[in-house]
Formats: C-alpha cells, sequence, structure tokens
C-alpha cells in the first residue's frame, strides 16, 4: 500500500 | 529548503571542524549528539528502500556518518575524549526519548513499523538540542564554533518553516502537520538561544548565557 505521504525532505 | 538543508550541513561542518582543529569537545554536549544519530537513523531507514534523488540519499548518508563521526571523536579519541565535560552534560534523555516513541505510537500518520519510527525521529528531533542548551548555559565563556554550531543548527529548522510555507502555498494537497508542529516546537526552544547569540554577535562579544 501507499505510503503515508511522501518523505522528500530531509 | 536548500538554505535550510545547507545551514544543516555547516552546523555539522562547523561541529566537525572545531573538534578536529581544537581537538576539543568541550561545551559540546555528547547527549545531544547521540539524540542525533538516533533521529537520523531512524528517520532514514527507508534509505536503501524509497529513493528520492541522489542529493537526498547523499544527504542523508552524510547526516549519518556525520554524527557517527562526532560521537566517535567524543567517545573514543585519546585527545578529545579527555575533554569532554560528562559532569556538566547531564540531560537526562530518557525523558525526552520515551515521551517521542510514545506519542509517535499514539499520533502519527499510519500504523507501521516504519511510519512510528519515522515519526518518533520527527518528535525527538524537535527536543534533541536540549541537552546541548543545558550545557551551554552551564559553560561559561562558550566558544564561537560551538555557539555558531547552535546557531546554525537552529537556523536550519527556521529556514524549513518557510520552506512548508511556500510549498503549502505552491502545492496543492501539501499538508504535513506533524512535521510542521514539531518545526515550529524545535525553532521556538531555541528563541532565547538566538537572542543572546545576536545580542553577543553586535557587540562582538564571547557569547554566556544567563544561568
Amino acid at each position: 500500500d501507499e505510503p503515508a505521504e511522501a518523505k522528500d525532505e530531509l | 529548503r536548500e538554505a535550510g538543508d545547507m545551514t544543516h550541513l555547516f552546523s555539522i561542518i562547523v561541529l566537525l571542524l572545531k573538534i578536529n582543529a581544537t581537538k576539543s569537545c568541550s561545551g559540546v554536549s555528547l547527549k545531544t549528539q547521540e539524540l542525533y544519530l538516533l533521529v537520523f537513523v531512524t528517520r532514514y531507514l527507508d534509505l536503501f528502500q524509497s529513493y528520492i534523488s541522489l542529493y537526498n540519499s547523499c544527504m542523508k548518508f552524510i547526516f549519518i556518518v556525520s554524527s557517527g563521526c562526532i560521537i566517535g571523536y567524543m567517545r573514543k579519541h585519546k585527545v578529545v575524549s579527555q575533554t569532554y565535560d560528562a559532569e556538566q552534560d547531564t540531560f537526562r534523555v530518557a525523558f525526552l526519548v520515551w515521551p517521542s516513541f510514545l506519542l509517535a505510537a499514539v499520533i502519527n500518520q499510519k500504523l507501521s513499523v516504519m511510519e512510528i519510527l519515522w515519526t518518533f525521529s520527527i518528535y525527538l528531533e524537535s527536543v534533541a538540542i536540549l541537552p546541548q542548551l543545558v550545557l551551554l548555559q552551564r559553560t561559561k565563556n562558550v566558544d564561537n564554533l560551538t555557539s555558531n554550531y547552535v546557531f546554525l543548527l537552529g537556523s536550519y529548522r527556521g529556514l524549513y518553516l518557510l520552506n512548508w510555507i511556500y510549498r503549502c502555498l505552491t502545492e496543492e494537497g501539501y499538508r504535513q502537520w506533524i512535521v510542521w508542529i514539531s518545526g515550529l516546537l524545535q525553532t521556538a526552544i531555541y528563541c532565547d538561544f538566538f537572542y543572546y547569540y545576536l545580542k553577543s554577535w553586535r557587540k562582538n562579544e564571547r557569547l554566556s548565557l544567563p544561568s
């Protein structure tokens, strides 16, 4: 399933 | 965001320079460094799982390795480790780690191990500077590199706040309340430090925090 949110920050 | 990442990177470089050049880690909290390592390790568990960009992967790698290096210096290096103020660095980190973990187990976006650890790292990061700030307050005549380190480390999340406002205005559906509230708390914790840092900077004096 999909991750909770795209973690594109550090 | 780029400015925030760079400030974060510079803070680490400044700290490594200070330790390496002066062969001393006086005024540096090992507890804060260990909390940061825990933050990076739990947040970047996805390093080998989900790829976002070469930039992201490199930065994650640098953050983990550099905080490991700093801890290695402070614990193992035969000259540097003797300059560590262990008697002053007495903050009880369990009071930060366990509440962060429990909060992450209750308030998160998704009930999974990776997600809870990621959320834990966000909560823990927001308070990880506290042992360092307490140590600074106990240290008379904080050296410039140490105060610059804390200033850069504090500025990084502050710059992220601007990035979040910008993204929120320009990207549809961009919301991350857990990160925002934690980032606000993290930056707020530094306010007092920023005030005295800028004051001493303007007067061209060494920083000393009132006890």
